[in-house]
């Protein structure tokens, strides 16, 4: 663990004292190879390593640490914070329905995410609509209906025939006369270098004016996660993420790299299929858990 | 980085760079860069261009240790087996390869597997309608294993050329669910001798170093013959499958291309590497 190979590093380091420039750059190394392991985008760990640096040298090593320990622990609170700090759950409107646009990459996770926010809000009390802006993949509306079905929440379609946007639009008029009072508009999966789609995202914030724009982010992202993240915020503007399939093993490196290039709140994580595995964000975890 | 740059510690940590952001891993990286070293010291090269020759060349030499094709069977229908994570496009690689080996005049067969996930029948069962090919399926909730006997009894009584089994996605650290794809594949090999003949992991191109626990897990379970990577319209550069074509052997097959039916093409690790340079 990165635990252990620090507390190589600072074998020889006899005694308490302060935490020289060599003995943090060695430790930093090692800081650098378990964030680069855990998929953080290179530029991203490079930063990060510098501002580490100049808040780690020239530190008292504390009474009760060992300078492996206190490397991790300045390390851990630099992370935690980087990655948490802010407003981290879905704000209600002012004035219902609340809009809620479910935006990412193909296969990112978004249906199965509408449907376990379906949930969650359905069982805090609210009245939620599903509604499917899916009109290429094949079966998607059946698979979001199938969803819906499973969590007791209606499902608005009109078919493949309408576009998206009229689709999304149509879908507040149904809304508001159901008295449902928040909208879950699922969206197809789509490269963020694909100008059409992007476009109709686009489009899609134009005619209903979402309060909540969120980006569904697998947590095995690697390096790209920084070249999405930063094209949906760029031509979206995001307000939030979900990080997906963290109940997999994979480090979640991801997970900063979208923090720090887009400043947007990781709000959700999707922690299994099932339509109950869904739970707020805990920075700390994450911090302990992209380290390795 | 290319034209008439000093070979000094800037450079190849540039170089170091390109390939960490193309998801080749780090330890790979580290590994590369050090030979790269070496090699321009002993050839005493001096110029910058000369560089990269000997780095496609060496990640080609990794990448062209396996062989490519599929392996089809002496007698029979040949069975392909498909497995991976969740999201990955398991379910549209399947339906490109039918469409594919329809194309070349092959009968061929799919059996809907994934009797799990929402609507994940009905996904396969479009598919099969749009590709002109058959499709076994039961009603969703059945045993995986039960649609795959099925298939592989009406694969050989109506005389098909190959079958492909969708499975449902799954995290390989779950141990019941990795057991499972385990039993599907004893199934196939009970009714058919050196069946399946074809087991392809799909990986996500846009998924970093967790590939290669993925790939270690399922080959560790079924012993994998191939990989299909998908998703490759992208930005990632899908570099993962250079650790795994070190650590694991396992060749990349097919590279998927986008979400339509003929967005697949057989692996080329010269225009793979290429391609990680752009
Ligand atoms: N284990 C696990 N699986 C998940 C999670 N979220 C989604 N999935 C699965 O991931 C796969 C893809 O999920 P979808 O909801 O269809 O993803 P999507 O983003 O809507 O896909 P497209 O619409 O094709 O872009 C499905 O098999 C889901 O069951 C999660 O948190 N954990
Ligand atoms: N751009 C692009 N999208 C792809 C590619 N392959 C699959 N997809 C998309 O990725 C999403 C998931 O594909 P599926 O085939 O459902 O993936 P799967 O592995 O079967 O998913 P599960 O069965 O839920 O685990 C769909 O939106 C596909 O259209 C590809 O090569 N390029
Ligand atoms: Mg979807
Ligand atoms: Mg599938």
């Amino acid at each position: 663990s990165l635990t252990d190979k620090l507390q190589s590093i600072f074998r020889n380091l006899k005694g308490k004292g302060k935490l020289s420039e060599k003995d943090v750059k060695a430790a930093l190394r090692e800081v650098r190879l378990a964030l680069l392991e855990a998929d953080v985008n290179y530029k991203i760990v490079r930063d990060f390593i510098k501002k580490i640096q100049e808040k780690a040298i020239g530190q008292e090593v504390f009474e009760s640490l060992t300078p492996a320990q206190q490397v991790i622990k300045i390390v851990n609170n630099e992370l935690s914070e980087l990655m948490g700090g802010t407003q981290s759950k879905i704000e209600m409107a002012q004035d219902p329905p609340t809009i809620i646009l479910m935006a990412g990459l193909q296969g990112s996770g978004k249906t199965t995410t509408a449907g376990k926010l379906a949930k969650n809000f359905k069982s805090s009390g609210r009245s939620p609509l599903l509604v499917a802006g899916d009109v290429y993949r094949p079966a998607a509306i059946k698979q979001l209906q199938v969803v819906g079905e499973r969590v007791g929440v209606p499902v608005f379609n009109m078919g493949t025939a309408k576009t998206p946007p009229e689709i999304a639009l149509a879908s507040i008029g149904h809304a508001k006369s159901n008295n449902n009072d928040v909208i879950l508009i699922d969206t197809a999966g789509r490269l963020h270098i694909d100008e059409d789609l992007m476009e109709e995202l686009q489009e899609i914030k134009k005619v209903v004016g979402p309060h909540e724009i969120l980006l569904v982010v697998d947590a095995m992202t690697g390096q790209d996660a920084v070249n999405v993240a930063k094209a949906f915020n760029d031509e979206l503007g995001i307000t939030g993420v979900v990080l997906t399939k963290l109940d997999g093993d994979a480090r979640g490196g991801a997970a900063l790299s979208v923090r720090a290039v887009t400043g947007r709140p990781i709000k959700y994580v999707g922690l299994g299929e099932k339509l109950d595995a869904l739970e707020v964000f805990h920075p700390d975890r994450m911090a302990s858990r992209i380290l390795g | 980085l290319v034209r008439g740059r000093k070979l000094d510690d800037e450079f190849y940590e540039e170089l170091e760079d390109i390939l960490i952001q193309a998801d080749m891993g780090i330890d790979t990286v580290m590994e590369m860069v050090e030979e790269i070293k070496e090699e321009a010291r002993v050839k005493k090269i001096g110029e910058s261009e000369e560089i990269f020759p000997i780095v496609q060349e060496k990640i080609e030499e990794i990448l062209l240790e396996q062989g490519g094709g599929l392996n089809w069977a002496e007698e029979g229908p040949t069975i392909i087996m498909v497995v991976g994570v969740n999201g990955v496009g398991k379910t549209t690689s399947i339906a490109k390869l039918a469409y594919q080996f329809k194309k070349e005049g092959k009968k061929v067969l799919l059996a809907a597997a994934d009797t799990f996930r929402a609507a994940a029948i009905d996904q396969l069962e479009l598919w099969a309608q749009h590709a002109g090919v058959q499709i076994i399926k039961h009603q969703e909730g059945a045993d995986p294993a039960a649609v795959t006997y099925d298939a592989v009894k009406a694969a050989v009584s109506r005389d098909v050329d190959v079958l492909m089994v969708d499975t449902a996605g799954r995290f390989h650290n779950r141990k019941n669910l990795m057991e499972e794809v385990g039993k599907i594949k004893r199934v196939i090999d009970r009714e058919l001798p050196n069946a399946p003949h074809e087991i392809l992991l799909v990986l996500d191109a846009t998924t970093g170093q967790n590939a290669v626990s993925q790939a270690r897990s399922f080959n560790e379970m079924l012993d994998l013959t191939g990989i299909v990577l998908a998703k490759l319209d992208g930005t990632a550069k899908g570099g993962i499958v250079v650790s795994i074509s070190k650590e694991l052997n396992i060749p990349v097959k097919y590279i998927g291309l986008g979400e339509g039916m003929e967005d697949l093409q057989k692996f080329d690790s010269r225009e793979f590497v290429e391609a990680l340079f752009e």
